[in-house]
């Protein structure tokens, strides 16, 4: 069992305590506002009303014996830095650390941060990896060369069978599985929940309107794909 | 190829700018700050200074001819609203703005925005899968019950047989591939980059240290066999 300390409950700090406890982690969620606290208390194991700069009362509450803290201050580096520097104090090592720039990230390292993280040009480079990416509704990156994308099949695809597609000798991509659509389908007896996955269809299945690709493959092979396809 | 329009460089904005351009989109960026102008210039299309709710202005730079728009203005729901409306006039369909509260994302869908994207929020819950997952480094949601993850092998299985571990029949998951940490393995003949990806790897292989495995599954199958496994 996991256990965590979220100290910050804006956007996304609040995200982020809730999601952990919601998948199964032990979360101690702090913010020196009250109406924070309140507002997330029945979605964390423990959400507490206090300063992150205080290293009693984040003892008190059992910081100490986390495995990790995520610091999700808004741009207040100075109450970022102290804050870790308290957590270091308390024995902790596994320190996450949200900042804005690459001096902040650099700061935060020197007094004993072990990852600092930038919100907002992470989300700005994935969505512009996942809107300049020809229908690619999310994509995964395996390696610096290869990733994983979930393509959805243009029109003109549909009915084309995977042995016509032909994407691994013609593309040089793999076509680890075809998602289906909600409640999609004629052909297959699958129209359950966990059967939208069609797992290393054969040749002969034929594309249907709503069928989303997980192709996997180098990034350029990927992009000339999409490309040519659209 | 595809044309963006991103108004507003903020740290989101201008990451998603250079982003798209990067991935071989055509992107015309804009803010009404000439700093942020001048920092993004070689990184884009086109960068011009102006007021995204100034329409003439916008339409003499080409925004009335792009295939999306994107509003990364901060927290000024005024500006993103009428920002909005004015490329709804221009003629544009495809209108991503970034919010921050479900109520703003309901006024600005009524006045014309295609997609909201709360920033913070999307990230908090990326971030807490991905801590809470046991050693996963990342993960993409295929269904609502089954996703693809990123699994770092811990210590206790290295030296250990794919057949022995037998992911498909004890465990439920699909074992796609494999990725090699950089340079390393003693037993195969492929350290160059693209190599670092094992496809379907056979019953013999031996888990190395540093080894990742892309395994895909049921969610709960997947948090069961990495609880079990680290
Ligand atoms: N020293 C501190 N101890 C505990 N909580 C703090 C401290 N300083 C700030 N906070 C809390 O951190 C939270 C996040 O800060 P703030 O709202 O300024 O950031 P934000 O950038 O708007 O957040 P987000 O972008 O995640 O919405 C606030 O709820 C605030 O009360
Ligand atoms: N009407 C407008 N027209 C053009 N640009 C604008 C307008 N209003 C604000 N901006 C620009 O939008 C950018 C983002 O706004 P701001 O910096 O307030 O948001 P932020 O929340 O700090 O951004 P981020 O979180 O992405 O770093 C700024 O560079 C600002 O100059």
């Amino acid at each position: 069992m996991k256990r965590f300390l979220v100290i910050g409950l804006g956007r996304f700090g609040m995200s982020l305590a809730e999601t952990l406890y919601a998948e199964g982690a032990e979360v101690i969620a702090v913010d020196e506002r009250a109406d924070k606290v309140e507002e997330i208390k029945e979605r964390v194991s423990h959400a507490v009303q206090l300063d992150g700069m205080d290293g009693e009362a984040l003892k008190s509450v059992g910081a100490n014996d986390v495995d990790a803290a995520i610091i999700a201050i808004g741009e207040n580096l100075e109450a970022s830095v102290v804050t870790t520097v308290i957590l270091r104090e308390l024995g902790l090592s596994e320190i996450i650390v949200r900042a804005y720039t690459e001096r902040e990230k650099r700061i935060l390292h020197l007094v004993g941060a072990s990852r600092v993280i930038f919100i907002e040009q992470e989300m700005g480079r994935r969505l512009g990896k996942t809107y300049s990416g020809n229908a690619i509704l999310d994509y995964i990156e395996l390696t610096p060369t290869h990733s994983i994308v979930q393509w959805e099949v243009p029109k003109n695809l549909i009915d084309v069978s995977l042995g016509e597609l032909n994407v691994t000798e013609k593309w040089g991509l793999n076509l680890f599985a075809i998602k289906k659509a909600d409640g999609a389908s004629k052909n297959f007896a699958w129209r359950k929940e966990q059967d939208r996955l069609i797992f290393n269809p054969d040749d002969a299945y034929c594309i249907e309107e709503g069928d989303v690709l997980i192709l996997v493959g180098k990034n350029k092979e990927l992009t000339r794909f999409t490309d040519q396809k659209k």
